[in-house]
């Protein structure tokens, strides 16, 4: 096997352009956390101000130690009866898992700030990954959101900033996961779009409910 | 840790996007495995914003299922990347169980193949050892065997590219093919895409369920990930 090719699925699998959703804007920011100074923090926000109002969903792990983020999504998610989520912020190198209190505290203030820097209350979802069982540096992160939000790092709706958004939440992924559809109602012919960013190398063998 | 989220711009209600969500998970992100560990933090979101100007989706809607199969074959597309990404992965491998009574047998079925870690390392060492998948179907914890019936039941390796023959059977109708093809055997181990197929014989549901396979650098990355 020492003789196998070795495949670049980076250029196999990372597209180069796409056309993404109206009324989405997204960052990223190398907040510190990841020791090797990659983009370890992302924002999605949610800016159409049409009469509807967003609708949000979600799965989780059923993993008997929720991490905090897993936690305090799913309690934004009932209390605003899966409506008006306009924003998810994401941050890699540290999951914020096996945190007790303190994890709480933190993925609730993540959602806060960006909360308060949107002016839209208890519409923030939040979630981690990285190392178990560290503390969040929380004044890297605070720093990060506000720079992404306020200052506008890495920000935009074009194909950069996504691909940059897709990086931002890797961990040992040797390739960002983006990708992007449009598609035609078949009653209609109205066109819309879907886009998916993911991330995961190891530890997967999800079963979310 | 699995992390992500899919946005789209079409106005659809809660209810609805719960529904599909849920349909699209259970058949994409819940069907992919790299080393059987389930994370504290795996989570999928969706948002619809509305932005496109058309009525809202409901579970009611004429076009809801057919929104409900588009965003399950994105969902897969994206969680089949995942697979790619395995740590240290240089195969990607579909397991396909068929012709079984109930969709979740066919799951159990296939995740216990997928996760079986000796299953894993014949892939990586191209190793046609089938019955290391045998035995991980008769270890799969079923609630109880009727999709199961051994005189029924076919096991074959299947190419991805356009080579022929692309099916090689290896247990025809419960019966071990003493005759298999090992040059053919090779040849579509050797690819970086194959497919595994087990059909059942007992019924017409069946789940795909991808995994990869287990390597060196797989422990080597694992071995110093805290530090």
């Amino acid at each position: 096997n020492s003789g196998k090719k070795v495949v670049d699925k980076y250029a196999l699998y990372v597209p180069k352009t796409g056309v993404f959703p109206k009324g989405y804007e997204v960052g990223s920011f190398a907040s510190g956390v990841k020791k090797n100074g990659n983009l370890d923090l992302g924002v999605i926000v949610n800016t159409n101000r049409t009469n509807f109002e967003s609708s949000a969903s979600a799965v989780f792990t059923t993993n008997r130690f929720k991490a905090a983020p897993v936690l305090k999504s799913k309690q934004v998610l009932e209390n605003s009866q899966y409506r008006n989520i306009n924003a998810i912020v994401v941050n890699s190198g540290c999951a914020n898992s096996m945190t007790g209190e303190v994890g709480m505290k933190d993925a609730e203030a993540m959602c806060q700030l960006v909360n308060t820097t949107l002016g839209t209350p208890d519409s923030t979802l939040v979630m981690s990954t990285g190392v178990i069982g560290q503390k969040l540096q929380m004044n890297k992160i605070s720093h990060g959101i506000t720079e992404i939000l306020q200052n506008k790092s890495n920000y935009g709706s074009d194909f950069p900033a996504w691909l940059n958004l897709a990086k931002s939440i890797c961990t040992t992924d040797t390739f960002p996961k983006l990708i992007t559809s449009s598609f035609k109602l078949s009653t209609t012919g109205k066109e819309y779009t879907l886009t998916g960013i993911a991330k995961g190398a190891g530890m997967i063998c999800p079963n979310m409910a | 840790t699995l992390l992500g989220f899919i946005v789209t711009d079409l106005p659809i209600s809660p209810k609805g996007l719960q529904k599909m969500l849920s349909f699209a998970g259970q058949r994409s992100f819940n069907c992919i495995s790299v080393d059987g560990d389930m994370s504290t933090n795996d989570t999928i979101c969706m948002i619809a914003n509305g932005a496109v100007d058309t009525p809202t989706i409901d579970v009611e809607s004429k076009e809801f299922n057919e929104i409900c199969e588009q965003v399950t074959g994105f969902a897969q597309k994206l969680a089949q990347l995942v697979v790619r990404d395995g740590e240290g992965a240089t195969k990607f491998v579909t397991v396909k169980v068929q012709n079984s009574k109930t969709f979740d047998d066919a799951k159990i079925i296939a995740e216990t193949i997928s996760n079986s870690m000796l299953v894993k390392t014949a892939l990586y060492g191209e190793d046609a050892n089938w019955g290391r998948i045998l035995c991980a179907i008769g270890y799969s914890k079923l609630d109880n065997v009727t999709s199961l019936v051994n005189e029924k039941l076919n096991v074959s390796f299947v190419a991805t590219d356009s080579s022929e023959p692309a099916e090689l059977p290896l247990l025809v109708n419960g019966v071990p093919n003493l005759n298999v093809d090992e040059a053919r055997a090779s040849e579509i181990l050797a690819l970086p895409d194959l497919k595994i197929v087990v059909d059942l014989g007992t019924g017409s549901e069946e789940c795909n369920f991808w995994t990869c396979d287990l390597t060196h650098e797989y422990v080597t990355i694992n071995g110093d990930y805290r530090s």
